[in-house]
């Protein structure tokens, strides 16, 4: 068994969960943010045969997407994107980042 | 060390987390919810010694319980549960899910 | 590539936020509370190279801080703290309590 942490968008969240739902797929729900744009996000928590990781990777990826989202550097962040000034910047979000972890056990009752 | 990450339903957190406390053991709590009901639980995450992983499981056994809920399927998922109409249907959500995960080093400051 | 969560007392987490985010380190952040204070606390979920384990271990080392807390147990608990009546202890809640966890596998799409 293998423990799957998938992160994506919260636009993404509801198709992921009923393609998951069809395909018969466990998973657990948390609502999350990205540390980087400070904005709300969703992660999965999926525990899985080995033999269906590929599988629940591609239900992810076929139900999210990425999309622009616009932010405006805090001042304190300056120096990172060195742009010297606080106008919007337009930021790459993309549609899933997904971690596969070993599982040693799993019960349930 | 392991790291055990616990499903419970939301009746039973509060129970879960009084034996954790009185057996000594440390836990965090996230709320969490259930990708198939859609309902809200709660996810416990326990870093704790690989001889004290079953002492633990049994703690959230004993302090947990299985119910029936009762769920609306939305119209969406008629083809997952073949029922071909919107009346409630009964679904036996069980009292725990646990995972164990291997861990390679812990810190604490 | 390895899993690094790290609960951090919530007056950090903007703190560690940003200096992840100096350090080109992503990493994802969860509301969480402790199983015995109950108080609120940050998780953060941090998918990084090997061989920036440490470096980050030591950026939410330096952002973090141990403060002292004071409960009031609640009657339930009085056999564990043996106080056999209801007046505020003091409790030392650490900076940082961190766990690292291997990684099979990464995709971000
Ligand atoms: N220091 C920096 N400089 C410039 N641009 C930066 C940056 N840090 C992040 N970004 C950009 O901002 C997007 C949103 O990051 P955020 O941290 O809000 O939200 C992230 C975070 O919640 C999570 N995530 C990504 N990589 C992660 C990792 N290695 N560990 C844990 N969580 C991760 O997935 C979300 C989406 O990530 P994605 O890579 O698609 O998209 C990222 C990335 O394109
Ligand atoms: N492998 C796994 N990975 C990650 N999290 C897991 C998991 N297995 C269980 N969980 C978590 O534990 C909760 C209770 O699961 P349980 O199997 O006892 O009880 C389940 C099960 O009896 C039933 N169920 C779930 N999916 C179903 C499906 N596709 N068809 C029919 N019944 C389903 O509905 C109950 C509630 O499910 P819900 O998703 O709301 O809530 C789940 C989910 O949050
Ligand atoms: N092995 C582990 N697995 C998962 N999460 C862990 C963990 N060790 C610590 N944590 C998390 O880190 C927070 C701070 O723990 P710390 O040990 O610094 O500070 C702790 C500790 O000094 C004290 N404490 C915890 N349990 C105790 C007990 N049974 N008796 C006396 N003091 C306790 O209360 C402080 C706050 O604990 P709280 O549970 O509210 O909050 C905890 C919990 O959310």
């Amino acid at each position: 068994m293998k423990m799957i942490m998938a992160i994506v968008q919260d636009k993404d969240s509801n198709k992921v969960s009923s393609q998951l739902a069809k395909a018969q797929v466990q998973a657990t729900r948390f609502n999350s943010a990205g540390s980087f744009l400070r904005s709300g996000n969703t992660t999965f928590m999926i525990g899985i045969e080995d033999e269906r990781v590929e599988e629940v990777i591609e239900i992810i990826h076929q139900a999210s997407r990425s999309r622009k989202q616009f932010m405006t550097p805090p001042l304190n962040m300056d120096s990172i994107m060195d742009s010297g000034s606080s106008f919007p910047i337009e930021v790459e979000v993309g549609g899933g980042t997904v971690f596969v972890l070993p599982i040693d056990s799993f019960r349930h009752f």
